[in-house]
């Protein structure tokens, strides 16, 4: 085999030639430093306020951003149950705000847009969020999908899905509802 | 009877490939466990530079969360349609300096180059069907696109490459080992009206032929016509990266010298290589391109993957 | 839900899903 690689082509040797030119603009130009940070993950937020801090932010972010949340149980103080209207902008919000949910169900003005079966796009996303104690005054705001329901009530009915695709689940609506709320509680804190 | 043999062999071998591609889905490509970047269309363009840099990436699907759809292919075209505008507007640096992924659009239009049309296919469809579709696109990539069982809404599961598709073949049809005859008698190697720079012409010019031309990489050639080095279209995200764009009077060996010194160099070939051979670097290497030389190093021409891919889809 | 730190006003954050028998890492990067 005749394949090779063309040593003048090489970063180190090209820019020995180029310098050894001496052309002026050659010794301003460093190489790009392609840093390999590797990105440092952590599950959800992490928070040293005091936990009912915490949690009051999180409820002013979600009222904010027009969500609604079940009453929380005496003894869970520390998990929400939310529900946001996830209105993709080309049904009628262009803002991309999140649509504000009466309580009671029946005054969501449905805009559930069909498909092609007829059965009802769900267009609420269910989220549940919850304070974990990492160690004394560290704490961890976790977010976890919680499914898709229909603003006008109908159950959402995985009819005759294989179990394949029962796998098919998009996470962008989630990841991008998770970044709205990060954002106002960035912005507000 | 040497010479008909591997003919034959080659003939049986492609056609035992173009079976293997059909047999496959793009599904199948995809690795048990991998990532997958995606970028708001919201975030600035020089913020989606950081995050493909930092990534070691060239390129990201976009997705609108207004509309919650995917919003096309962000690829380094972007960013030479950019370094266009700004050198045909240089008064617009304000504008080019807060421009959002979902303005690249109306940078497109501005200096009136066809957008990157992103032809985009079901997970489960042949993978055949898949280098066809993505052999229609200038991209060289396809989406893969799948849909939320419960929203309908659009999933992009990960996006193809023609080096991908080939490893995937190099790596998984024993039969490229039966490519014997030489990339010169499979009239594949790009040779006609090639275009070449030399290390003193500016960069910008380089750039504008990297559009005009619709290739993704221009060789440098010395007086004498040998090949020196090679500009391609993704050094353009360095070049933007050091905000030396604005500096468009830079040679393109000037500009070279952004190449970072992970970057492996040049693949040169001849005539004489069998498709056997490239087949195994491409298995071996990350390699985006062979430029064809004579014995003593002059340009002749260039195999590029799009060559190689059209040849086993196509070729006779 | 993962995040990764706040740089250069961008927010990351990243799930990882199933899709059919294959594991993606989703991961989003959206301006803050």
């Amino acid at each position: 085999s005749t394949i090779s690689i063309l040593p003048t082509s090489l970063p180190q040797i090209h820019r020995a030639n180029m310098l050894a030119q001496g052309l002026p603009a050659a010794s301003k130009i460093s190489p790009l430093v392609n840093k390999k940070s590797k990105t440092k993950w952590h599950f959800g937020i992490r928070s040293r306020s005091y936990p009912l801090d915490v949690m009051g932010e999180i409820y002013i972010a979600l009222k904010n951003l027009g969500a609604e949340w079940a009453r929380p149980s005496e003894e869970d103080l520390w998990t929400i149950r939310v529900r946001w209207k996830y209105d993709n902008g080309s049904i009628n919000n262009n803002n991309g705000n999140m649509t504000m949910i009466s309580n009671n169900s029946n005054n969501i003005n449905s805009t559930n847009t069909m498909t092609s079966s007829n059965d009802a796009i769900p267009d609420l996303m269910k989220m549940v969020i919850q304070l974990f104690q990492i160690e004394t005054n560290n704490y961890l705001v976790d977010f976890k999908f919680d499914g898709w329901e229909n603003s006008n009530g109908q159950v959402v009915t995985n009819s005759n899905i294989s179990e394949d695709e029962m796998s098919t689940f998009s996470a962008y609506p989630f990841l991008h509802l998770t970044t709205r709320l990060i954002m106002e509680l960035a912005v507000n804190s | 009877d040497a010479g008909e043999n591997v003919l034959l062999e080659q003939r049986l071998a492609v056609e035992s490939i173009r079976t293997f591609l059909n047999s496959k889905t793009s599904y199948d490509v995809l690795p048990v466990s991998y990532r997958l970047i995606v970028l708001d269309t919201s975030l600035l363009v020089k913020k989606s530079l950081n995050v493909l840099l930092q990534n070691n990436i060239v390129s990201a699907p976009l997705w609108d969360s207004q509309t919650s759809r995917f919003a096309g292919l962000l690829t380094s075209s972007d960013f030479i349609n950019v370094i266009q505008y700004y050198f045909s507007n240089p008064d617009k640096f304000e504008l080019v300096d807060k421009l959002q992924l979902d303005g690249l659009k109306d940078i497109e239009r501005a200096i009136g180059v066809d957008p990157l049309d992103t032809a985009s296919i079901h997970p489960s469809r042949p993978l055949y069907e898949a280098c066809i579709k993505m052999m229609e696109s200038r991209s060289g990539r396809i989406p893969l696109i799948d849909k939320d069982e419960e929203t309908r809404r659009e999933i992009v599961v990960s996006v193809l490459t023609q080096y991908r598709i080939l490893k995937f073949v190099a790596l998984n049809c024993r039969e490229t080992r039966f490519l014997k005859r030489p990339i010169g008698d499979l009239n594949i190697i790009s040779d006609q009206n090639l275009k070449s720079c030399n290390m003193t012409t500016p960069v910008i010019d380089v750039i504008q032929l990297l559009t005009h031309a619709g290739v993704s990489s221009v060789p440098i050639v010395d007086e004498n016509g040998f090949l020196v080095n090679v500009y391609e279209a993704v050094d353009v995200l360095g070049l933007i990266k050091g905000g030396i764009y604005n500096d468009l009077s830079l040679t393109v060996g000037e500009a070279l010298m952004r190449r970072s010194d992970d970057f492996e160099g040049v693949y040169t070939c001849t005539r004489n290589d069998k498709l056997s051979t490239i087949m195994d670097n491409i298995r071996k290497s990350r390699v985006h391109r062979f430029f064809v030389v004579d014995e003593a190093g002059r340009l002749m021409g260039v195999l590029t993957l799009s060559d190689i891919l059209k040849y086993i889809l196509l070729g006779t | 839900l993962a995040t990764s730190s706040i740089k250069h006003n961008t927010l990351c954050v990243a799930s990882i899903v199933r899709y059919k028998r294959k594991y993606v890492t989703q991961i989003l990067y959206a301006p803050l």
